[in-house]
């Protein structure tokens, strides 16, 4: 089972096109392994992308240098899977029972 | 009725139970069909909501296209048991079933769903390999004869949004076109997807209004204030094109085409905190709102057939 302890969601707001556009030139790096959970497309939508342990300074340096606003929407991924999990066996136990 | 928990996520193997208690114990208008087999062998199974008649006007819905997108599968399961219960005591549901027959395919890409639960959560697309390619899987939602192969799709074999070798080469698309073009009379094609709260037609593939833009936008318009009704989510209307951006090869935009005047596509709620990963808390409070803005759609279907 593929985990994701390190990853994080972030969710960034472009400010105006120039700035979609560099994120839509993120989009193209496939060494970070990045995935965009919400593409970028117009600044009114958020951008949500999901980013491996190994990216995530690099990424960060990029949207900063870039005065690109971001906030952290998923701190650590697999945390958010484990819960998933427990909640999924826990509710199974009960219908056993 | 079963003892089927509706506000906790499940495995494709107890999903599909499910479909067959539903059509065991509501057998006098649920029945299970099989339209196909996904890739990796696993049946395409679809509930035939119908109080009789052949051939009748018939409205589609499907769901989890997008493997990882859970909460699209888990309120699809819902809605079919909401669908079963409201027959006879719903007086709109009881004239649109005694008049139109309701498809229902919760589960669009077993492969992936059964994937997200055994390797990688994380997975969207199906499972195929194909020929020479590195990389598994194409985005099924890009794959329909709809401006396949244009923008907003790759033809790189490893993005997320690989269009596949060919239009319908994905089997779990062909299977959904053939049932449909064998069927004749599908009037309306509703597909959820998760998540950003958008209510979308067509087109994705080009940027030019569809023929029935103002009715498509009105009926949109009223599906998503039936949403807001409940607990005050926010969808916004449009066409995939001015909505989001320009994505070929979609579903509603071939449905479209096809001569689906009502086609929509959902995406459901963004709590901005967990994308498509809604906790389980919020399977049934998703499933609600999404029911009242189908309903809407499909009220507006029923009364106006064409």
């Amino acid at each position: 089972l593929e985990t994701f302890v390190g990853h994080q969601v972030l969710r960034i707001r472009a400010s105006n096109k120039e700035q979609i556009q560099k994120l839509q030139f993120l989009e193209t790096l496939e060494h970070l392994q990045l995935d965009f959970w919400l593409n970028p497309s117009s600044p009114a939508l958020p951008v949500d992308v999901r980013i491996p342990f190994h990216s995530l300074q690099a990424v960060k340096v990029f949207l900063e240098s870039n005065s690109i606003e971001y906030s952290i929407l998923i701190e650590d991924l697999q945390v958010v899977l484990d819960e998933e999990k427990q909640a999924m066996a826990l509710s199974q136990q009960r219908e056993r029972s | 009725s079963s003892t089927f928990n509706y506000g906790t996520y499940h495995s494709l193997t107890s999903i599909y139970e499910e479909l067959d208690n539903l059509a065991h114990e509501c057998s006098g208008i649920v029945s299970k069909l099989t339209i196909g087999e996904s890739y990796e062998k696993r049946p395409l199974y679809v509930l035939k909501f119908s109080t009789g008649g052949t051939n009748r006007p018939a409205i589609w819905i499907d769901a989890g296209i997008h493997s990882r997108e859970w909460i699209t599968q888990a309120s699809a399961i819902w809605i079919a048991r909401k669908i079963a219960s409201d027959y006879g005591s719903d007086p709109s549901i009881t004239s649109l079933l005694d008049k139109m027959d309701i498809f229902l395919l919760a589960v669009a890409n077993p492969d992936g769903y059964e994937f997200t639960h055994t390797e990688n959560r994380m997975w969207r697309k199906t499972r195929s390999r194909n020929q020479g390619c590195l990389c598994i899987g194409v985005d099924p939602n890009r794959n329909w004869d709809a401006g396949f192969g244009g923008p907003g799709a790759s033809s790189n074999p490893c993005s997320d949004t690989y269009h596949g070798p060919s239009a319908n080469s994905e089997v779990e698309v062909k299977s959904i076109v053939d049932f449909i073009e064998n069927h004749g009379n599908i009037v309306a094609f509703l597909t959820l997807h998760s998540y950003s709260q958008l209510l979308m037609y067509p087109y994705g593939y080009k940027c030019t209004k569809p023929a029935d833009y103002a009715e498509l936008d009105s009926v949109g318009k009223a599906a998503a204030s039936s949403i807001h009704s409940l607990y005050g989510t926010t969808f916004e209307v449009g066409s995939i094109c001015t909505t989001i951006y320009q994505a070929s090869g979609g579903s509603i935009d071939w449905s479209y085409d096809y001569g689906i005047k009502y086609s929509f596509a959902f995406e459901l709620r963004d709590t901005g905190t967990y994308g498509f990963l809604l906790p389980a808390s919020q399977i049934i409070p998703t499933a609600e709102e999404t029911w009242l803005g189908l309903k809407t759609i499909m009220e507006h279907v029923r009364d106006n057939p064409y």
